[in-house]
């Protein structure tokens, strides 16, 4: 995350890949699913042995012995609906849930964030020298209407992704953010509205930041959970 | 500190079945098995219960006539790696292969009979040399390595020219596809077993890594070095590279598919021209050594495409990257080049969200058939003709019996698919879903957070 500060998001997850590197993120929406970006996987149905979630702690690359620290295998991973970029993760067992790890809230289907709602993303990926690149990063935006955004970025933005971020100053997402939370603060409570996805920068000044609109997709996410 | 497994070739989940049984015995674990085995002149192979940790010994490997493997979940076979190996390690004198022809192509003289050729070496005499029917064998330690008597009258003995196994099977590109029988390092120390953990700790467990061939204590490639390597089984070296002959000729990647405007599974076919990492850092040439030093040469990885500063993968990560222009950042992937579509070319198309679709796609949109309705197998369906008898579930055919905002779906045929959507899309002219009032939101177990724990150890 590029200006971002310290911070706690029990919902974020690190990706870690066969050797326990991290290299994407992630955001826990029930104990056993995981949801992220299809752009950090190389395919959407074949297994993922080796690869594991962690969780509950804020530092990237915690002590073998951290007691907070839960490193859970990911046993399936099902791609969403074409052209969503999401693909979900399901753990090998459910995580443990206390005040270090806690499952999102998912938006109702089709559901629309207000603009200006509080929100934040939250990341162990680069941070351009703007922070601590050894724990949890977290920061604040708020959300921006499509047509706005749409305003600074030549019309591209999708109804299917949702926009957040100040313009005048340089922040937002970084490498290996990616596919972790975009979460906005609704009726008390942490609410995934986006998922963080590959752009071109870091948060650059006047380009605000696009992530997947999960409401378009959580009628999808609940699927996949009643199913499997 | 080697293990007496490391003279045998693990079969994992095989049971060798063989005429001649012989008992089971209780042990401590495979290794005692092993010593077992090898203390036993006769015995060639054994299986190994892991649940029960029952021993039985075999005379028979499953080269031999009147055996059988079968598959059990629970039993390991371990073949005698002298058995196994179609290659010869020094002189070939534990080579037990099934080699009977001389390198000029004579049919070797069964080791039991005396004719045409009188000799000394009969199998009653030395049990030990391995002298079965008319195989090739070095009793003697010839130095030109295994041989036979010829069944022509006018060569008595001729060699057989097995390759030995750094030269049997050359080293392509950076030999991650090797997957030879050399299990010694440059410095001649043996490899310790990949199923161990000592005495060397690591990662590269075989269970974790299917796609490597981590078979045994092999050399092997599984990080991208520049030649295959194994852990020795030397406690004061960790680690060392295998003296493996390489291939003659270009060297080329084994099954990649070479892409240039996107990229397939983990990159490493890509070969396209981007240059920058996702955040817009631009890399640094992989033969430059600044400001970042590496061994990712293109003279170290021929056929990695290691061309300029463009974004590859030659080390099997999860995309394609490079090395940045940037001192304080090593290494970073280059996301922004997009996943080439695996799907399907779809067949059809469907209004609104397609719970009225009556039409005969039966694939789903990565090409996977269907499974019917009215089946359980491979998958229990939730979704049939009893909790939707109005929804025209008919044979394998893909609908939308639950009104899935994305259209279509079913059951597949692949075991570990579920379901999945089907290869159709929306018609022109699809309407968009509305959206919702956001006063109807309600949550309640979830998204709760006290940041009061996080303020009082950050000051702390």
């Amino acid at each position: 995350i590029v200006g971002g500060l310290p911070g706690n998001s029990p919902w974020t997850i690190s990706l870690r890949n066969r050797a326990g590197k991290h290299f994407c993120g992630g955001t826990l929406v029930s104990t056993s699913w995981i949801i992220s970006s299809k752009q950090c996987f190389s395919s959407c149905y074949v297994e993922r042995r080796g690869y594991e979630a962690w969780m509950g702690t804020i530092f990237k690359d915690p002590r073998p012995n951290d007691p907070n620290k839960q490193a859970i295998p990911i046993q399936r991973a099902v791609c969403g609906p074409s052209s969503s970029n999401l693909i979900m993760l399901q753990l090998e067992r459910p995580a443990s849930l206390n005040e270090r790890v806690a499952v999102i809230c998912l938006p109702p289907p089709q559901y629309i964030v207000p603009e200006g709602t509080g929100c934040e993303i939250a990341g162990w990926g680069e941070t351009q020298g703007t922070g601590d690149d050894e724990v949890l990063n977290i920061l604040q935006m708020p959300v921006m209407s499509n047509r706005q955004c749409n305003g600074y970025h030549r019309g591209l933005v999708q109804p299917t992704e949702i926009c957040a971020g100040a313009i005048s100053r340089a922040a937002g997402a970084c490498e290996k953010d990616y596919g972790g939370p975009l979460a906005c603060f609704t009726n008390e409570c942490w609410v995934l509205e986006g998922v963080i996805i590959p752009g071109r920068g870091c948060g650059r000044r006047n380009r605000p930041g696009i992530f997947i609109r999960v409401s378009m997709y959580v009628d999808w996410m609940n699927k996949v959970m009643k199913m499997n | 500190q080697r293990s007496p497994l490391n003279d045998y070739h693990r079969s994992r989940g095989v049971q060798l079945q063989t005429l001649h049984r012989s008992p089971e015995g209780h042990v401590s674990g495979a290794e005692e098995c092993a010593i077992r085995c090898t203390d036993d002149l006769r015995c060639r192979a054994f299986n190994y219960n892991l649940q029960a940790k029952d021993c039985q010994i075999l005379s028979s490997t499953s080269q031999m006539e009147g055996t059988e493997r079968h598959k059990h979940i629970h039993i390991d076979l371990y073949e005698k790696k002298a058995y196994v190996r179609e290659c010869i390690v020094n002189n070939g004198a534990t080579y037990r292969g099934t080699v009977s022809v001389t390198q000029s192509g004579k049919t070797c003289q069964e080791w039991i009979s005396n004719v045409p050729h009188e000799h000394r070496y009969l199998p009653i005499k030395f049990p030990e040399k391995g002298l079965d029917m008319n195989y090739c064998r070095n009793p003697d330690n010839d130095v030109n390595g295994p041989w036979c008597y010829t069944t022509d009258w006018t060569t008595r003995i001729e060699a057989c020219g097995i390759k030995r196994c750094e030269n049997d099977i050359c080293v392509l590109c950076n030999g991650e596809d090797y997957n030879g029988f050399v299990d010694r390092t440059e410095s001649g120390r043996e490899c310790q077993r990949w199923d161990l953990n000592s005495p060397h700790r690591h990662n590269y467990q075989p269970d974790k890594y299917r796609d490597m061939n981590l078979d045994d204590n092999y050399c092997r490639n599984p990080d991208g070095s520049p030649q295959p390597w194994c852990f020795t089984t030397d406690p004061n070296v960790e680690r060392e590279f295998c003296n493996i002959q390489r291939c003659e000729g270009k060297h080329k990647l084994k099954e990649v598919q070479t892409t240039t405007e996107c990229f397939k599974r983990h990159g490493i076919g890509y070969r396209g021209t981007v240059n920058k990492t996702t955040s817009g850092t631009p890399c640094q040439p992989w033969n430059s050594q600044v400001p970042h030093q590496h061994q990712l040469t293109p003279e170290n990885y021929p056929c990695k495409g290691l061309e300029e500063n463009y974004c590859r993968n030659p080390d099997g990560s999860e995309a394609p990257w490079c090395f940045t222009s940037d001192p304080d950042v090593r290494h970073a992937f280059c996301l922004q080049i997009d996943r080439c579509e695996d799907d399907i070319e779809p067949e059809d198309c469907y209004y609104g969200n397609g719970e009225m679709y009556r039409g005969s796609v039966k694939k789903t949109r990565k090409g996977i058939h269907c499974q019917k309705w009215n089946s359980n197998t491979p998958h229990i369906t939730q979704v049939n003709h009893k909790s939707h008898p109005k929804a025209n579930l008919v044979g394998n055919l893909c609908r939308n019996p639950d009104g899935d905002s994305h259209g279509p779906w079913c059951y597949t045929m692949h075991p570990k698919v579920q379901w999945d959507y089907c290869a159709i899309n929306t018609c022109k002219g699809a309407h968009e879903p509305p959206i919702v009032d956001p006063e109807e939101v309600v949550f309640d177990s979830c998204g709760k957070r006290d940041d009061r724990m996080f303020r009082n150890n950050m000051l702390r």
